[in-house]
């Protein structure tokens, strides 16, 4: 699975 | 951004909206923990730290909301420690927030994605907001009871994280999409409101208001 570095939720 | 993601959002907007609005209209602050409220503002200057960094102009939603998150919670804490200090109950807000604050700046300089300032903020954001409600519900414990204003509150506030969880799901099964870091903070964050869940949803839901066993 793809683990996020930039964060793309509130 | 799916269904649960935006219900999330909303019923986090609609928690910030109500406390404004209680605070505002009762011109009192009683039963308001003003630590939490503190500790959510610390949660969204930390998290949303990019906002000063480089700002790009409003060309989006995210960033309007990002926005009215950071004001709508320094403008809480203005009226809790300023405008209506008179009405703040200090003496039952007494939890020690440096007990919550101290081990979410350790744990985020230890588990993190990436070692480098942003991440580590953004990182000790996400596990201070996993407790930051505790002053909150250990005043209501203090007090023995809850306004039902608050307690519609601090359903909106519980309700948004545990929707962020499906939406998390959601992502994990379309898009292949984890934050383990989110999803593991955003559990314990509503395991926390569990018990309050049940209160509300016995008694508030048929009128009555929650009155703990003192």
């Amino acid at each position: 699975k793809r683990i996020l570095t930039h964060h793309d939720e509130l | 951004m799916n269904i649960f993601r935006l219900f999330g959002d909303l019923s986090h907007l609609a928690a910030i909206a109500i406390l404004l609005l209680k605070i505002w209209k009762t011109r009192s602050c009683a039963g308001v923990s003003g630590k939490t409220q503190l500790l959510f503002a610390v949660c969204f200057i930390t998290r949303y730290i990019d906002l000063f960094l480089h700002f790009v102009s409003l060309y989006n939603t995210e960033k309007v909301m990002k926005l009215i998150y950071i004001s709508a919670s320094v403008f809480t804490c203005y009226l809790i420690f300023f405008k209506f200090k008179a009405t703040y109950d200090g003496n039952h807000d007494s939890m020690r927030a440096e007990f919550l604050i101290v081990p979410a700046a350790g744990l985020a300089c230890l588990i993190n994605t990436k070692f480098d300032a942003i991440e580590i903020l953004w990182t000790f954001s996400i596990y201070l907001e996993a407790v930051a409600i505790l002053p909150q519900l250990f005043l209501i414990s203090k007090t023995g009871e809850a306004e039902t204003i608050t307690s519609h509150y601090l359903f909106a506030q519980g309700s948004y994280r545990a929707l962020y969880i499906l939406n998390w799901i959601y992502r994990y099964h379309y898009e292949s999409h984890v934050d383990t870091i989110a999803i593991v903070a955003g559990v314990v964050q509503t395991i926390l409101y569990c018990d309050f869940f049940y209160l509300y949803i016995t008694k508030v839901v048929k009128g009555q208001k929650i009155v703990l066993p003192a």
